[in-house]
């Protein structure tokens, strides 16, 4: 499970949730079938959402949760996805 | 910037759009006035054009929906999702929708419609979201002044990358050369004007007028300067439909359709706000007129034949308004185009005549020519 920094637990899983529900409108490819696309056996896809956001936000990519991540995460925004659609 | 996967674009470059569903927390005049705003930023950057229709099915159908709202993408209640759009197609293509849970705004006590439809309508029109900060279509909300918004260097590339820049017009001009427009200054001194509005502003006294503004000393009925609107006050450019000055608090406030901006002598105080922050019900659009007491240290608005009574002190509007206009200042006919507080005196412009009132007396004292006070 992605890292996520130091916080409660209470507030670590608001964030866990937040987070994943996040990556699973803005960063998953929907609709038909996936094509073209190999993932890594076992390679944790939360992870490589994180790192595809990371990387278009201009965040420093490290694949986990960190402050700059989540207050991106917190910010109202469009419904459009950011990875193709 | 970046693209839909195919490159969905219009094939066409005059697109419907239609309004389907408003929202509860703006007038529909205000929606439609931030929706037009925000097409024609795009329209400014590409041959393209939008013709609003008022029903049946439009290429770009808006709609303010709430919750699951039937296309598969739900909305998320209050902050969080502000809004998605569909990419250029048939049927759901370009269809754009607002989440009604969120504050919708023409300024900033909320979200700004024009800057969210806006980023939208890039989608609608076949633009992704951009990696660039400082782009429109950058997905997290960034507030964005409707007024004299200039489309992000990033978003015309994106756009152009579809359609096309918007060429200059390099034909002869069909019309026969029309010299460039310079606001003539209205002959007020022909008797059948008025003013639209009238404000003490410091030591001065200004009248508005279409795109004028006359500007002379209180007391000094000479000197009368006329000058464009713009070139004092840029965002007003014209038509101002009422104005007044809160002396004690160095403020002015100038009222234009649905919207007012503050300032302080001609610096404007942020960015225009909505009339309904005074208290004024829905229905009310525009302001014909507004004068301060400064006794009572009320504010009094005039909406045509009422009027309202706002208490600067608790910054609040009265109870038992808006009240009939004739009931209350008998012997000033007419509707009230503009108002003003002068050594005591309130004088009301009506067409082209002034009415000189005294609280006092509760009458009107005497009757002047409007112009009369610009030196005609």
């Amino acid at each position: 499970t992605p890292s996520l920094f130091a916080a409660t637990p209470r507030t670590w899983r608001n964030n866990f949730h937040l987070a994943q529900a996040y990556l699973d409108k803005y960063y998953t490819r929907k609709g038909g079938s996936q094509i073209g696309e190999m993932v890594a056996r076992g390679g944790n896809s939360m992870v490589k959402k994180i790192k595809e956001l990371q990387a278009f936000f201009g965040l420093r990519v490290t694949g986990k949760l960190d402050q700059n991540t989540m207050d991106v995460i917190k910010k109202p925004r469009c419904g459009v996805p950011d990875v193709a659609n | 910037y970046r693209l839909f996967p195919g490159e969905p674009k219009w094939k066409k470059n005059t697109l419907t759009y239609r309004v389907a569903k408003y929202t509860s927390s703006m007038t529909p005049f205000e929606v439609d006035k931030a929706i037009e705003m925000a097409l024609r930023a795009w329209s400014s950057a590409v041959p393209l054009s939008f013709v609003r229709v008022n029903a049946g099915e439009a290429d770009i159908m808006i709609s303010f929906e709430t919750g699951d709202h039937g296309d598969s993408y739900p909305f998320d209640g209050p902050r969080g999702t502000l809004a998605h759009a569909f990419a250029p197609g048939e049927g759901l293509g370009g269809d754009t929708h607002f989440d009604n849970a969120e504050k919708w705004t023409m300024g900033t006590n909320g979200f700004n419609l024009f800057t969210v439809a806006a980023h939208e309508f890039g989608h609608a029109l076949g633009l992704a979201h951009s990696t660039d900060p400082s782009a429109l279509m950058y997905p997290t909300y960034k507030y964005q002044n409707p007024f004299g918004f200039r489309l992000p260097k990033d978003d015309v590339k994106g756009i152009q990358a579809l359609y096309g820049p918007r060429k200059p017009f390099l034909g002869k001009p069909h019309m026969p050369h029309i010299p460039p427009h310079k606001p003539s200054i209205p002959d007020l001194c022909d008797s059948s004007s008025s003013f639209d509005a009238v404000t003490m502003l410091g030591k001065e006294l200004l009248f508005f007028r279409d795109r004028i503004v006359w500007r002379r000393q209180a007391h000094l009925p000479t000197g009368v300067q006329p000058s464009t609107i713009t070139s004092s006050f840029p965002q007003l450019m014209s038509n101002v439909d009422a104005a007044y000055e809160v002396a004690d608090r160095g403020t002015a406030y100038f009222f234009k359709g649905p919207h007012y901006w503050i300032t302080r002598g001609f610096q404007m105080l942020g960015s225009p706000r909505t009339i309904y922050d005074f208290g004024f019900p829905r229905y009310v659009q525009r302001i014909d007129a507004a004068v301060y007491l400064k006794e009572p240290q009320k504010t009094l608005f005039f909406v045509g034949d009422e009027y309202y009574s706002y208490d600067e002190r608790k910054r609040k509007m009265e109870k038992d308004y808006p009240k009939s206009i004739e009931e209350e200042f008998s012997g000033v006919n007419g509707q009230i185009d503009a108002a003003m507080e002068l050594n005591g005196y309130i004088y009301f412009f009506s067409g082209p005549k002034a009415y000189k009132y005294d609280t006092e007396k509760e009458d009107v004292v005497s009757v002047m020519k409007s112009n009369s006070w610009i030196g005609c």
